[in-house]
């Protein structure tokens, strides 16, 4: 698993 | 984007519009907490100042929240100013402060101005609610409307879990720093809740047990 990138939330 | 954020930021718009028409139609900020309010304008403005590009969804609700937040803001310390009662809002917010800025320092993904500000507003959303939730204990009932705030504001957060589930199966991905601090964020509303559903949702007002 990996942690998303560039916060794409909210 | 899969439905449950959608339906959690639509849940969190949903909670701007009633707190505001609250406030406009009581004409009053009363049992409203100023603290929780300023908690999230330095929440929105420390998370959403990194200036990446997402989408135009994305960059307009980060618009919405800075300008929506910073309005409250306002109605309450001048348009309304003479509703609120500082001497029920009495959280001391620096308690919350500080641990939060402390977490952030220790928790992130890297250790740059930009990240430790993105893991500090996530740390100080978790318990922003604190001070309301505190007062709203201290007065032990709320008017309906703005109870009706409260939940959208919980739910938006409780959406976010079945969220990352989602996108755990379907991307791989995990953000242990914002699935931990939503967790606790979701757990502090469920005293909230429980009232919410057994008494608002049955028609009778929200009164707390003395």
């Amino acid at each position: 698993t990996e942690v998303p990138v560039g916060h794409d939330e909210l | 984007m899969n439905l449950f954020r959608l339906f959690g930021d639509l849940s969190h718009l949903a909670s701007i519009f009633i707190l505001l028409h609250k406030i406009y139609t009581t004409r009053s900020c009363r049992g409203i907490s100023f603290k929780t309010q300023a908690l999230y304008v330095a929440v929105f403005v420390s998370r959403y100042i990194d200036f990446t590009y997402i989408s135009v969804y994305n960059t307009l609700m980060k618009l919405f929240f800075i300008g929506s937040s910073c309005y409250i803001l306002y109605l309450m310390r001048i348009k309304y100013r003479p509703t609120h009662d500082p001497s029920i809002d009495t959280f001391r917010v620096e308690y919350l402060v500080g641990p939060c800025v402390l977490l952030g320092l220790i928790f992130n993904y890297q250790f740059t101005v930009i990240e430790v500000l993105w893991s500090f507003s996530i740390f100080l959303e978790s318990v922003a609610i604190l001070p309301q939730l505190f007062m709203l204990q201290r007065t032990g009932e709320a008017e309906t409307i703005t109870t009706h705030y409260l939940a959208a504001l919980g739910a938006y957060r409780a959406l976010y879990i079945p969220n990352w589930i989602y996108r755990y199966f379907t991307e791989g991905t995990v953000d242990p720093i914002a699935v931990t601090a939503g967790l606790v964020q979701t757990g502090l509303y469920l005293d909230f809740f429980y009232v919410y559903f057994t008494k608002v949702m049955q028609g009778q007002k929200f009164e707390l047990p003395a």
